[in-house]
């Protein structure tokens, strides 16, 4: 559609695409293209006016939140944040830009490699440890992942951190038996304070279709997810995904990861999201 | 399931025995969104429908099965067709020592995808592969590629940090003196849009001419698959595609988009974290998960 004129089937059919195109789900898209065609009413529309429809309706879908920087602003000393999602999805990365931001803040930091069993993880989240310039508490390749966890918070209290972020091995939701050792450090953590972790930030890949919301699901079923970190949108995935997260579950979403930085994470903002999913 | 989906639009339109436009037209809307669902391309999705609805036009409906069987018949057949027909594995030929170039997104599965190509060379083709360490850039990377190697006892060449086509140039000629047959050259993931990086795997392929280059993509892929084929497909002209984490519940349409869209075949599946756990692509199987 070139110049302003009637929201036809063809002009629908066109921006039906450009919200496929962001992974924003067929479901979802016809939402959003029912509230379009509900501003519209009939009348002649330009194409800009279309987008910024398109933009409002998709930034309505998203939650309004505190800003993510109270992280550490919390009552409990150390403040607990686990970071758990599947494979690759950038949570040892992710934990290493929350800290190099905790630092910023003030914040004595201190890691826990609970990935103890890929390949090269722990010596992943050193080198990382070593860049942020925090402490971190580690145990053996194999060891138990829920012995670290409460090695670490003892560490935290005794040695006096602000906050502990746990890092953990990625897992498929679909595999029972890492969402149960995922349990198990839950609990394990808890037998020090019931209250922990005060956070869970669920990451995912910003290249995620539809399956985004089965690992939500997944994820949340094991534990409360507090928070939603979504990486890698500095490539050309959109992450539209996040607005069917968003319209199912009320899915918080804090930061946004673009790119493989310390510096390369930025507190999640609705407007500049969805605007992002139609340029 | 989409078979009873079907059967439920025949069963609300009227003459339910017998293929009509309106039936087919309904049908293929429910398609349509079962695919989308399946993270199959927008695009790939529609030229998938026209196909199928000029087959399923022309067909004649079997008596013993319901015209919803009739139409998923010839969903999973025209799929099967466009993901490769059957299963073609690699036959790594050529004179030794034969180069396999890993490719592709950040975290994608590519350094344990080249772990578990290494074993599958060895235990099944019986060869006796060299692993190479050219992501200078992710912390710890030649750690892990080390970790795998000694996992399976299978040589590994790295310079520490350094530049990667030299890295992979010296991997080459030490596969050479080691009397390996097959070198397989891990790469940092990388964005298709980072010119640089893309610049440097080019440059990788020129100085090694790899004769298998495999994209290793993540099965919960969702639509910009298409895009970041195409682009390294552009640049690097891969020869398959690797389909990781296929162990979970992503149903996996991007490999039907990326099949779609560059032409060339997905090789191997990934079905978990452990070496052991890579398998030939099927496409039959495939097109059953897709169409879910
Ligand atoms: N471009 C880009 N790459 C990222 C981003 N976040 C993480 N990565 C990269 O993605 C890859 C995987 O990141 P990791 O932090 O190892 O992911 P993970 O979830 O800890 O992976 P596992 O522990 O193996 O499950 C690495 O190459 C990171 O550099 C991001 O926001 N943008
Ligand atoms: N469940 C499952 N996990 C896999 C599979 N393939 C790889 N992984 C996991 O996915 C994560 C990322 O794998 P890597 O091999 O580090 O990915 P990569 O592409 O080399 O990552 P970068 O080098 O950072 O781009 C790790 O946790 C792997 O164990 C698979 O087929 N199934
Ligand atoms: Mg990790
Ligand atoms: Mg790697």
């Amino acid at each position: 559609a070139l110049g302003k004129g009637r929201l036809t089937e063809d002009v629908l059919e066109s921006l039906e695409e450009k919200l496929l195109a962001a992974d924003i789900g067929i479901e979802t898209a016809q939402a959003i293209l029912e509230g379009v065609r509900k501003r519209a009413r009939g009348g002649d529309v330009t194409p800009d006016q279309l987008l910024e429809w398109l933009a409002e309706e998709a930034k309505g879908l998203l939650p309004e939140l505190p800003p993510a920087s109270t992280l550490a602003r919390h009552g409990s000393k150390p403040y607990v944040i686990l970071f758990v999602g599947v494979n690759g999805a950038g949570k040892t990365t992710s934990v290493a830009k929350i800290a190099h931001r905790l630092v910023a803040e003030g914040n004595k930091v201190l890691l826990a490699a609970c990935d103890t069993f890929r390949a090269g993880a722990i010596a992943q989240l050193e080198t990382w440890a070593e860049r942020a310039g925090v402490e971190i508490v580690r145990h053996q390749d194999g060891s138990d992942a829920a012995a670290v966890a409460f090695d670490a918070y003892a560490a935290a209290k005794a040695r006096g951190h602000d906050v502990l972020l746990i890092d953990t091995a990625g897992r498929l939701h679909t595999k029972d038996n890492l969402m149960e050792e995922l349990r198990k450090l839950v609990r394990v953590l808890r037998k020090h304070d019931p209250a922990l972790p005060h956070e869970t930030l669920l990451v995912i890949d910003g290249n995620t279709g539809q399956n985004a919301l089965p690992q939500f699901r997944g994820f949340g079923s094991v534990t409360d997810l507090t928070g939603l970190i979504i990486t890698k949108l500095d490539g050309t995935a959109k992450g539209g995904a996040l607005l069917t997260l968003s319209r199912e579950f009320g899915a918080p979403v804090r930061w946004i990861g673009v790119g493989e930085g310390l510096d390369d994470l930025i507190p999640f903002d609705r407007e500049a999201f969805a605007r992002g999913l139609f340029s | 399931q989409l078979t009873d989906k079907l059967d439920n639009v025949f069963r609300r339109l009227r003459g339910q025995h017998q293929i009509t436009e309106e039936n087919v037209s309904e049908s293929l809307r429910e398609v349509r969104v079962a695919l989308l669902a399946a993270d199959v391309h927008f695009q790939t999705v529609k030229e998938f429908i026209a196909a199928v609805k000029a087959k399923a036009l022309g067909a004649e409906v079997l008596a013993s099965v319901s015209p919803g069987q009739m139409i998923v018949k010839i969903l999973h057949d025209e799929m099967v067709t466009l993901l490769g027909g059957q299963s073609e594995e690699p036959r790594f030929a050529g004179s030794p020592p034969v180069g396999i170039l890993m490719m592709g997104l950040q975290g994608s599965g590519k350094t344990t995808a080249s772990g578990k190509l290494a074993m599958l060379l060895r235990d099944k083709w019986h060869r006796k592969p060299l692993l190479v360490a050219c992501d200078v850039y992710r912390p710890a990377a030649i750690e892990q590629l080390k970790v795998l190697g000694a996992q399976l006892g299978v040589p590994v060449y790295d310079e520490g940090l350094g530049d990667p086509v030299r890295i992979a140039k010296n991997g080459l000629q030490a596969a050479r003196e080691q009397g390996c047959d097959t070198v397989i050259f891990d790469t940092a993931g990388r964005l298709q849009i980072d010119d640089d990086l893309m610049i440097e795997l080019e440059k990788i392929q020129a100085a090694v001419k790899p004769s298998e280059r495999f994209f290793v993509a993540d099965a919960m892929t969702g639509q910009e698959a298409v895009n970041v084929a195409k682009t390294f497909n552009d640049r690097l002209d891969f020869t398959g595609v690797i389909l990781t984490k296929m162990d979970g519940d992503a149903r996996g349409g991007a490999a039907l988009s990326v099949k779609s869209v560059t032409g060339k075949p997905v090789r191997y599946v990934g079905t978990g974290e452990k070496l052991d756990a890579l398998e030939l692509f099927h496409p039959d199987r495939m097109a059953s998960r897709i169409l879910g």
